[in-house]
């Protein structure tokens, strides 16, 4: 990749595989994704099904939003809920074959985007940090 | 800032000004500062003293490690903890006058930086965003 011109690069080559991507499964309730979300410390995490497909994110604030009633804080909706119920489906999803140029524009309205190979299992993801490493790479070159 | 090339622009020409960005004061209680981070849907906002000079940042995750406990939620600490006493202060600063380059550096690790005057008084925040949405613009001319 070191050598490659920036529009040669390909989503693949900059993506996070999905071994190395904290994630939770639609059937956990919300009690197990606040977990994992403030354990790695990160605001969204990918979605997958039981089968590793992708579905969407979650993030902390659609989790607190549930539990934030008007009087107080309703714990108890956190073994409730599942992620199902609040998964945000209705995030853009790239290819490894996706160009540089598609996961710039992919980036620009959202801090990370899922890779999905043909059949929709998850590969990876795609971050903001992978790509301002590469922009000021190609700023000094 | 439409016809500037990319080293002429500033971080002055790319901020959020202070009047549009959500913040918390340090004297507040968690409470407050979650309220405003779940209300406001940001992941992190800025911590200003009451002079409005720029302290650090506070987001929900550090919030969060404070009240999951290992047996239950201790919801009794958000009123009794203040945001003085877990505030991030380990976070660069710009200024106005930053090149662009010097934004593109500091964004690499942190999705926004705080942009404050000569004596320290907060003045807005440079955003991946803001920066993204600039590469984006320069790759096309
Ligand atoms: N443990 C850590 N160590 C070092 N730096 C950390 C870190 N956690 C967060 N950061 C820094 O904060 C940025 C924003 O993280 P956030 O969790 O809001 O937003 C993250 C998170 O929602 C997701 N993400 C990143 N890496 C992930 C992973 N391994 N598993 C699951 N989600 C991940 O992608 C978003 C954008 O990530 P990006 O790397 O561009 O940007 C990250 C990174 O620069
Ligand atoms: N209400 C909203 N409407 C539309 N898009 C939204 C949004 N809230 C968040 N986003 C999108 O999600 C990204 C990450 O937001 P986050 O809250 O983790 O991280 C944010 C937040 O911590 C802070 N931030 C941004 N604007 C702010 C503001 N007006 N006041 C306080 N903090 C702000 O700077 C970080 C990076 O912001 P950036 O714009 O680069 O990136 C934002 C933006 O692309």
């Amino acid at each position: 990749i070191q050598d490659k011109h920036i529009t040669d690069i390909s989503v693949g080559d900059l993506m996070i595989s999905s071994e190395k991507v904290a994630h939770v499964q639609i059937s956990n309730p919300l009690e197990h994704a606040l977990l994992v979300l403030v354990k790695s410390g990160y605001s969204a995490v990918p979605v997958l099904d039981s089968s590793y497909k992708f579905v969407g994110t979650i993030g902390k604030t659609v989790i607190l939003n549930q539990i934030l009633g008007l009087e107080r804080i309703e714990i108890e909706k956190l073994s409730d809920i599942l992620v199902q119920e609040v998964v945000d489906n209705n995030i853009p999803s790239l290819s490894r074959d996706s160009s540089f140029m598609e996961g710039l524009d992919a980036v620009i309205n959202h801090p990370f985007i899922c890779v999905v190979d043909k059949d929709g299992y998850f590969d990876g993801i795609l971050t903001r940090r992978a790509i301002l490493k590469q922009f000021k790479k190609s700023m000094y070159t």
